[in-house]
């Protein structure tokens, strides 16, 4: 499972 | 950052900002799907839900916002002030057939169960078809104004550059994100038709004509 990164794209 | 992505962001700005003045300029929202707008307010507003738990940079938090900001002035500009102009029998598409599949498919394809996550994968989902309705309008009046068509141009645009901005991460930084990515390419296939249309007929001058 791929962990949950920050999200840094929008 | 890198080039594809700040240029993709930049021609999402771009198509907002072309749509708010041709409605606000024409004081009219002839050929504009409201349906589509309706749909990318649900995108931001489910996306954005981070905007008060996680800073990324000053930039981030501000496109947020305009996105948001925007995006419910658009909407608020076709089905309040400028109601009259709204052309209801050609923008007919049930979005609740865009809505429901992306709620299902978030549920199911996601890659954390967490209530933030699944909303982030359900507005991914949904951003790849939120142009339907929009599309679907241009071929039911057959055609569509020039500046109708460069505010697609740029929109259609900005997904397509992010999937060089997927790419260039992959190779650089080897981040991938494959939601995002199927998504995206899902998106960008929607507008080849009309990129096809634009390019031959717009960028000559002529009308964006469907053929009838």
């Amino acid at each position: 499972k791929k962990e949950a990164q920050v999200k840094d794209e929008l | 950052m890198n080039i594809f992505r700040l240029t993709g962001d930049l021609a999402h700005l771009l198509a907002i900002i072309i749509l708010l003045l041709k409605i606000w300029k024409t004081r009219s929202c002839a050929g504009i799907s409201g349906k589509s707008q309706i749909l990318f307010a649900i995108v931001y507003t489910t996306r954005y839900l981070d905007l008060v738990t996680t800073y990324v940079s000053a930039y981030n938090t501000l496109m947020k916002i305009f996105f948001l900001g925007s995006s419910f002035a658009t909407v608020y500009l076709i089905y309040v002030k400028f109601k009259a102009t709204y052309d209801h029998n050609h923008d007919t598409f049930r979005i609740e057939f865009l809505i429901l599949p992306a709620v299902i498919l978030a549920l199911l394809i996601n890659h954390a169960f967490t209530p933030l996550e699944i909303l982030w994968t359900f507005s991914i989902y949904l951003e790849s078809v939120a142009i339907l309705p929009q599309l679907f309008m241009v071929s039911k009046t057959g055609e569509a104004e020039s500046i109708t068509s460069h505010y697609l141009f740029a929109l259609g645009s900005y997904r397509g550059l992010y999937i060089l901005n997927w790419i260039y991460r992959y190779a650089m930084e080897s981040h991938y994100d494959l939601i995002a990515i199927v998504a995206g390419i899902v998106q960008t296939v929607l507008y080849c038709d009309f990129f096809y249309l634009y390019i031959t007929k717009v960028l000559k001058g002529k009308k964006l004509q469907l053929p009838a």
